[in-house]
């Protein structure tokens, strides 16, 4: 948080957008900022209002070089946007730098993803150390319908001003088989992560993972904190190193080492141990290739290659998944069985020979999973 | 004309990293000039930057270091005084 400041002395604030970029239609614009409000109000007990007249605690807009705040912006790139801590006057007010190509897309510069951290500082946040915060400085990219508030986020806000107060205490403890919990029989299931344990194939989603034992047995689904009470929900890669005994589960910019069934106490450590630049901020997903005796991490369209021996990342890599894994651009989740590779990318997923290098079957997401 | 300066050029690079620690780091000005004894303060706001970004804090603009530097990001400054 910021020295001295100890956010606003209010819960219900207000905002005003006072000018809107020609890159994106303003209903865009309008969308993009309420979500970027909701990443915070989903958190804590604040409420944000828009109001279309009069001065707002949170005064939005577009500009470009000097705009009479005596921190003017850059041009194209760099500096992308700017917000000043609560207070009167200019307090709490979000800079967008109008140079910079705006988007709801990936093609340009995020608007709900840089407007969150924005309002990151209008609340009262300074800049994270951690990676794989939304209020660390530097920008990246996350598809906004994937996109969840890190813990050190929600740790730094809810410092601030509290934890948002459910509108009913749950009476009975939480069960996995909860309405709310998602189920594997859906034709359209995605998975977080997937990876084997000890011969099981274990499918992560949110709070909870499913446990295909054997093939023949019905699949048991557990909430994670339930098995692994250190481990994070919403795991977004792991991969099983059989001659260690060992998985490894990834969130953001951290990884936990599961040891035959319990998790380590050194966990968690940082992916930049492994050899991850700083450019990355989360694996995809990950798996260990018996054929070629690698480790592959797959982030965005590039992927890394891992020698679990020299544990180094081999040289020359980052390269581009299509040219190592034809047919495939981006992988969410993967996972080896019986010398094949299985990819998962949205509701597809794809059988690779790593022996042929190249796809040899395509199947239903949840086609490993008896229902 | 290159629209940018080439990366990878030492002259440059330190160039960008002043003006970058200058920008978010109130690294002060004429800091070539103004080394006394003990380390510069070039790479002591190096070392900050670094330490605050979570890298390798060698206090060199090594290629870790330059390639978050040229990182798009937030212009709120991560040091000195706030307004």
């Amino acid at each position: 948080i910021f020295p001295g400041n100890k956010g606003w002395n209010k819960k219900e604030l207000t905002y005003r957008i006072l000018n809107y970029t020609p890159d994106m239609l303003q209903s865009e614009v309008d969308y993009a900022i309420q979500r970027a409000f909701k990443v915070w109000s989903d958190v804590t007990p604040l409420t944000f209002t828009r109001i279309y007249s009069g001065v707002s605690d949170i005064e939005i807009s577009f500009a470009a070089q000097v705009h009479n705040d005596y921190y003017p912006f850059d041009g194209p790139h760099g500096t992308l946007a700017h917000a000043f801590a609560p207070s009167s006057g200019i307090g709490g007010d979000a800079h967008f730098d109008e140079d910079e190509t705006w988007t709801s897309g990936s093609n340009g510069y995020n608007l709900f993803i840089v407007a969150a951290h924005e309002f990151g500082h209008s609340l009262g946040l300074f800049h994270s150390s951690d990676p794989s915060a939304l209020m660390y400085p530097t920008y990246h990219f996350t598809e906004p319908s994937e996109f969840r508030l890190p813990e050190d986020d929600v740790n730094g806000i809810q410092s601030l001003y509290g934890a948002r107060t459910a509108p009913e205490e749950p009476t009975v403890p939480e069960k996995p088989n909860d309405p709310s919990t998602p189920s594997t029989c859906l034709p359209n299931i995605t998975f977080d992560a997937v990876t084997t344990l000890r011969g099981e194939i274990i499918f992560f989603k949110e709070k909870t993972f499913w446990r295909q034992i054997s093939q023949n047995s019905e699949v048991e689904q557990h909430l994670i904190s339930t098995f692994w009470p250190t481990l994070p929900n919403h795991i977004q890669a792991a991969y099983e190193f059989q001659d260690r005994d060992q998985v490894l589960a990834f969130k953001g910019a951290k990884y936990w080492v599961i040891s035959g069934y319990e998790v380590t106490e050194d966990s968690p450590k940082s992916i930049y141990d492994l050899g991850f630049p700083r450019t990355v901020r989360k694996v995809d997903a990950a798996v260990y290739d018996d054929n070629s005796r690698k480790t592959y991490f797959f982030v965005n369209d590039n992927y890394w290659s891992y020698d679990e021996q020299k544990q180094s990342m081999d040289s020359g890599f980052p390269k581009k998944i299509v040219d190592r894994f034809p047919g495939l651009t981006k992988i969410r989740a993967a996972f080896q069985k019986d010398g094949f590779l299985y990819f998962f990318d949205g509701h597809h997923q794809y059988e690779f020979s790593s022996a042929k290098r190249r796809v040899t079957r395509l199947l239903k997401n949840n086609s490993w999973i008896k229902c | 004309f290159p629209a940018e300066p080439p990366r990878g050029n030492e002259e440059n690079d330190a160039k960008f990293a002043e003006e970058y620690l200058k920008r978010y780091y109130n690294l002060q000005n004429n800091v070539r000039q103004s080394r006394k004894k003990g380390e510069n303060p070039l790479t002591l706001k190096i070392k900050e930057m670094q330490q605050f970004l979570g890298l390798k804090v060698t206090g060199k603009l090594d290629s870790e270091t330059m390639e978050v530097m040229h990182q798009p990001r937030c212009g709120f400054v991560d040091a000195g005084e706030f307004n």
